[in-house]
């Protein structure tokens, strides 16, 4: 990720397996990183990004740095085991990024090609997750399923079936 | 598509009563259709007893209450359709030091159920320790994210520096 | 106070000069405190006490004890320096309850003459509180101070002024 | 009515502007009056820039952040207007421990400029630890709440049974 709010400078983040926790004062970045995983699956809102645009995802400087005119997020996937949908299954890791420019908008790619959001969401959506999977809780999130009325809440269910 | 639907809430029933029960050590709980005969159409009511309270409109529990509820139905979901990865932005904020120690019991049940990796954002140390590995953010040069690797003793230092 | 939410006993609070901290394990009665003062100085939405009815406040029943038909908050306000308004300005301290009884609405009192809601409400507005005062913050809500739109917040000046 | 919102707008923001820079030990924040030149009609709009970082809009800040900025503005509200209680439902719950520290600081300093009695539920072992006096409340019969009165190493006892 480069460029990303404020992971202005390229950061490598490795999940590994098991409980991970994140930890580091307030206003240092934390929400941030949970928002890059989901910006690069595909999300849409730039409110649930907690912008007024898409834009503001992207670094707009600080103290000591300029403001950016691009950013970028990558999720690398390991894909050994084949477990791809077919369209991508060819080779041992699968890259999905998402790149936006200022007021020019995001362009996907999967493994260097070309796509719509719409391809990146199914992909994700046929591995269970996905930028709205109820698996990401964002911070605060977790008292609006109980406050949620009953049909919004079936929405969750509709995740699971 | 219904039933799928109605199979996925059935195990999803199952998971949640069975969730609701080891976090709050007794109670009972259980999800129902409501508002329409098809399931389609129907909206998911939540119906919560904490242990020795009546049964009660959800808006009545407390705030630790609705998060533990809230949590049970997370992961209710996620058992019956598991995913890769499960970020958790400080969900334990509004937990006392009891209720930690349960919420990290189930997390460790968890990661021995699914091959899901687990990041869990958190302030609270009590959470910290039960972690296998720790990720610290700073921002040494102000306004500038960076990601450190800590272990344990450093993350009482971060604490500190906090 | 007596039978509101989970305080079914008759129970006293003195509030000390300086900090006072409440403690105590998730579900315990914490926030139905803050609720029980709310609601003696006026409040009259049951949403704003977390309930669907304002019945809801009445104690529902436990494990081993019945619900009842009835709850009462009575406010002490220490008077001796007689800053009161005229029309309760006589005795050394005054008296503010609220009963409530089930399917039959509310009695509010001062001094044990019974009085209207906005009388109350009226008399803690001069002494800069009551139910919707900044300075009684409900669990949850300092966020939406920053959340809520800038005509929304101008409400909260009003209070200062 | 116009004139006193004004002057109580100048009040606000006077005690805002320094509340803000204590909280976060630096940056500058304000008020602004917008939307309307009639200051009956206007909204309120707040600008706040945490240390080392640039002026953004509100929903951008962390979690954190927008409680130290929420307090900053509940504080100078009720400098300008005090009122004889204050009761705070759990306002350090997303806070890390510098600013636990520097929360309490600020209520200390409340304690001295105004005869306000002050009531803060909490969870934090840290807060418990400066407040003057505590007050528990329990459970020992399920469903029936029951207040306690707590010294400072009860507490500790009171977390560790939670
Ligand atoms: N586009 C951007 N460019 C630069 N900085 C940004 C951008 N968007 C957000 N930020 C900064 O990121 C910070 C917030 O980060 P984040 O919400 O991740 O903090 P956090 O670690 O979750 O803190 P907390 O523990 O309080 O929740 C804010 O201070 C904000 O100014
Ligand atoms: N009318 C009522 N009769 C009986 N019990 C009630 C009533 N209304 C609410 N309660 C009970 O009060 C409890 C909630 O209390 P409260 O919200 O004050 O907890 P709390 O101490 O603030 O907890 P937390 O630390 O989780 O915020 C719930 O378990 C609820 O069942
Ligand atoms: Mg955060
Ligand atoms: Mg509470």
């Amino acid at each position: 990720m480069s460029g990303f709010k404020s992971f202005v400078d390229p950061t490598e983040v490795h999940v590994e397996p098991g409980l991970t926790g994140i930890v580091g004062p307030n206003g240092c970045g934390k929400s941030n990183l949970l928002e890059a995983l989901r910006w690069a699956m595909g999300e849409n809102s730039a409110k649930s990004m907690r912008g007024t645009g898409m834009d503001d995802v992207i670094f707009a400087g600080s103290g000591g740095r300029s403001a950016r005119s691009m950013a970028e997020v990558t999720i690398f996937i390991d894909n050994k085991e084949r477990s791809a949908p077919s369209a991508y299954n060819e080779s041992d890791s699968i890259e999905i990024s998402r790149r936006i420019e200022r007021e020019a908008g995001s362009v996907y790619r999967i493994n260097g090609r070309e796509v719509r959001a719409r391809d990146v969401q199914l992909f994700f959506a046929d591995a269970s997750t996905g930028a709205h999977s109820p698996a990401l809780v964002r911070q605060g999130q977790i008292g609006q399923i109980i406050a949620a009325k009953p049909l919004q809440r079936r929405a969750i269910l509709e995740e699971a079936a | 598509g219904r039933e799928r639907l109605l199979a996925a809430f059935d195990t999803v029933n199952g998971h949640f009563k069975r969730l609701f029960t080891t976090l709050f050590g007794g109670g009972e709980a259980e999800l129902t259709l409501t508002e329409s005969e098809d399931p389609l159409e129907a909206g998911l009511e939540i119906l919560a007893k904490p242990p020795g309270k009546k049964l009660s409109t959800l808006s009545l529990l407390s705030g630790g209450e609705q998060t533990l509820t809230a949590l049970s139905l997370i992961f209710a979901i996620f058992l019956s359709n598991p995913s890769p990865i499960c970020v958790l932005d400080e969900v334990d904020a509004p937990l006392d030091d009891a209720n930690i120690e349960r919420f990290c019991n189930l997390m460790d049940e968890m990661t021995k159920l699914t091959e899901t990796r687990f990041l869990m954002i958190t302030h609270h140390a009590f959470t910290m320790a039960r972690m296998d590995r720790l990720l610290g953010v700073t921002m040494q040069e102000r306004g500038v994210s960076q990601l450190v690797s800590v272990d344990l003793a450093g993350a009482e230092r971060v604490l500190a520096a906090e």
